[in-house]
């Protein structure tokens, strides 16, 4: 079975997308066969893959009930991307009124899901019908996080919706912090708090890098944008990590 | 009547709460009676400001029907709040199945707004039901934005979804540039394109400053926290633009 993992935070513009971004490249340069669904209205995925909008996307799936098989866009060799779209965005009520509407997502992606060896889902911040159905599709959850006050301060309520969802805090595999600022006091000082909170949950953080930032303009991956950046650097450090832990090649 | 702005961009960590926080608080500096509506569970105005979690909050109001005038919390003189609360995560498909869906806050809000001259409403990132209510409650919209390409490009969506939702887009009143970044040329070009989209629109932009960032670790407003840094000095010139453009003072 592939793991199905969903790259979450309720706190918005930590690095979500460009986590799934550069996480499921990397692992995709490594041979894994990847499905990226984008849970994110605002179809960033996307925009960061440099693909058009293609015909079908998440919504056909959901509200269309189109098969998921007919609603891909091949991103990269190995990755196949379920896009978002605006539609999305008058979607949320129609699914939450629906019996099953925390299951959707999981029932949807049942029939492509054993062809993958990972599945990631962007979620977009906040807590809306849709990111709910990511947590309750999700084998595994990585929580990206800035070094900042307001998003430390938000992991604690995270938790708290992630252990009622679930049921346990057990599918939580990694807190990423990023954006860490080397010259910037708060920085250290966060990441220590963080270390000192969940422990060996917390990986090695992703550095600022403004190539990062760059990289979505270009629609590129930062491997493909500056391969000698220390984005590419240490995003191919995290998958490292993520190989070892889910026992991939 | 007041003006209920609503201050809003599905882009996740651009701005949204601190642009609320100091600009609410600079009006109320002037001698304006304000409310502030938090609509993100994170309940991230609460924490800026430094107010413990109250008996009441949003969720009392939209779900269990107290009265609006019960659920304020003080938290500055001339400012009330009505704050969030993690219940609310559970409370969008219970709105959601209700027929006046789209009109749950402000009908709520409608027997205290006159007594304030100005309603801030802070949304969360992304589209679900309380931003839908929100922009519907709101007579004025502020759109802040991080001079980001993924930011920029949103705000075309962000363009469509306020005219589907209020019918055109003569509500939209201003676009905030945030975290401008002098020594870096992304930041440069970007306001320049903005400036080419949208003209009149755009605002002089708020200057990156860690003080900002480090505010909300103090519960502090940034005029409280370093009235002398470029923040407190971007967010005063911003809240006198917005004096004379709704004729205050
Ligand atoms: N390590 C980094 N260094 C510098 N910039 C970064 C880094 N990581 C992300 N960014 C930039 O910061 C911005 C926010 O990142 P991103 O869009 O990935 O966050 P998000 O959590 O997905 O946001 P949203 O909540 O809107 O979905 C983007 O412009 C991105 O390019
Ligand atoms: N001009 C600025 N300079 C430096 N840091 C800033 C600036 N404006 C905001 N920040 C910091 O950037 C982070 C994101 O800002 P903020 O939380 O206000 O954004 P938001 O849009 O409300 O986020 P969300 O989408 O999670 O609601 C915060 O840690 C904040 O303190
Ligand atoms: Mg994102
Ligand atoms: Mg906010």
């Amino acid at each position: 079975m592939p793991r199905v993992i969903a790259i979450t935070n309720f706190k918005g513009g930590i690095g979500k997308t460009t986590t799934t971004v550069n996480v499921a490249a990397g692992f995709a340069l490594k041979g894994a066969r990847i499905l990226i669904v984008d849970a994110d209205v605002q179809s960033n995925v996307r925009i960061s893959f440099g693909v058009e909008e293609p015909r079908r996307n998440l919504y056909d799936v959901l509200i269309s009930n189109k098969p998921v098989a007919d609603c891909l866009t091949p991103a990269r060799p190995n990755i196949d991307l379920l896009a978002s779209s605006d539609d999305l965005v008058a979607a949320q009520s129609e699914i939450s009124r629906r019996p099953d509407w925390g299951r959707v997502l999981e029932t949807a992606l049942r029939p492509v899901v054993r062809h993958y060896d990972f599945v990631f889902i962007d979620c977009s911040a906040s807590m809306n019908v849709l990111n709910l159905n990511a947590l309750m599709a999700a084998s595994d959850i990585l929580v990206p996080t800035a070094l900042e006050h307001l998003a430390i301060e938000g992991l604690k309520q995270l938790g708290r919706n992630i252990s009622r969802i679930k049921g346990t805090m057990g599918s939580l595999r990694m807190i990423v912090p990023t954006m860490f600022d080397a010259r910037n006091r708060q920085s250290h000082v966060l990441l220590t708090t963080l270390r000192e909170t969940y422990g060996a949950l917390v990986t090695e953080p992703i550095r600022i890098n403004v190539r990062l930032s760059e990289a979505p303009a270009h629609g590129k991956t930062i491997y493909e944008y500056d391969p000698r950046s220390n984005g590419a650097t240490d995003y191919a450090a995290l998958v490292e990590k993520l190989s070892v832990m889910f026992g991939f090649k």
